[in-house]
């Protein structure tokens, strides 16, 4: 009875780990098919513009937003050397870094929500290795939210 | 007071988007009528842009 | 029971184990991906689409590109929000995305 009980807590914290690491696994392979849709995206329309974007209009990753309303007033300062800023804000305000922007524009194709459709699960598929296609075949479908072993994996030999 | 530290400029993929959630969830939970001694009719100073 | 348990237990550790080479496998790829010159030339995003990303779009966003390790702390004075960014290796560039 006793072995039981270990192997019953055991068995409790592994499947708690394999939880967590499958998140991580999902968010690595978000970030990878966003950031590969994100250089296709930039490279198809420089091809067809014949020519780079003006500098000033591109923001270079990685970057982080801070966005809040225009009624705020934001006091600033910044040391001589730009290596110190100090703001301060009257209002609420939002901060995201360029993972999130670029799942708010659409680059990881819905598979973040498990709304990705048949063409968008084609082009994510062709985005990753194989060893990595039922994971997202799973996350397309929103599937690998199961508790059971072979969803816990998310893929089938397991 | 509350305060979140959190390292930024790391490359690509080394994701503090949940520091990120926190600091909004923060920012957004908080009482803005005390904080801004807010008197009813009282606009908001002239907007100072960077 | 006992001996189904410890059955379970050891499917649990071998998926353990494949999760943490496919997450070492994926660290690695998205590493080797950033760090490709042309990618990294072609890894950009346009001030229209972070225009597209933020409701309302006629908010104010500012766009913080710092270099690693640099030390950003919010916190909650009595009025207001304090952010404080402190960069150790090289000055950090904050701009205003344009509304248009």
């Amino acid at each position: 009875a006793q072995e039981c009980q270990n192997l019953e807590l055991e068995k409790q914290k592994r499947m708690e780990r394999i939880r967590q690491k499958r998140a991580q696994l999902q968010e690595l392979i978000l970030q990878q098919i966003a950031f590969k849709s994100l250089v296709q995206r930039n490279q198809a329309s420089e091809a067809s513009s014949q020519a780079p974007p003006p500098p000033g209009s591109v923001i270079q990753l990685p970057f982080i937003i801070l966005n809040t309303s225009v009624r705020t007033v934001i006091d600033c300062s910044i040391s001589n050397d730009k290596c110190e800023y100090l703001f301060n804000f009257d209002n609420t305000f939002e901060i995201h870094d360029d993972i999130e922007i670029l799942k708010r524009m659409g680059m990881s194709l819905g598979l973040e929500n498990g709304k990705c459709s048949p063409e968008n699960l084609r082009v994510a598929k062709s985005l990753v290795p194989k060893s990595l296609e039922t994971y997202v075949t799973g996350m397309a479908s929103g599937s690998t939210h199961t508790s059971s072993l072979s969803g816990l994996c998310g893929d089938q030999d397991c | 007071r509350s305060r979140i530290l959190v390292s930024i400029g790391e490359s690509f993929g080394i994701s503090s988007s949940d520091k990120f959630s926190k600091i909004n969830q923060m920012v957004s939970s908080s009482d803005w009528t005390l904080k801004r001694g807010y008197d009813g009719g009282s606009a908001p100073k002239p907007l100072k842009r960077l | 029971r006992q001996q189904a348990l410890q059955k379970e237990v050891s499917e649990l550790t071998r998926a353990e184990d494949k999760l943490d080479e496919l997450i070492a496998k994926c660290n690695l790829q998205l590493r080797l991906l950033t760090e490709d010159s042309q990618n990294k030339k072609l890894g950009y995003v346009m001030c229209q689409d972070l225009r597209n990303t933020v409701d309302p779009p006629d908010q104010l966003v500012m766009v913080v590109r710092a270099p690693p390790e640099t030390q950003m702390e919010v916190s909650e004075p009595s009025d207001g929000y304090q952010i404080s960014l402190k960069s150790a290796r090289g000055p950090i560039e904050v701009f205003l995305c344009p509304e248009d």
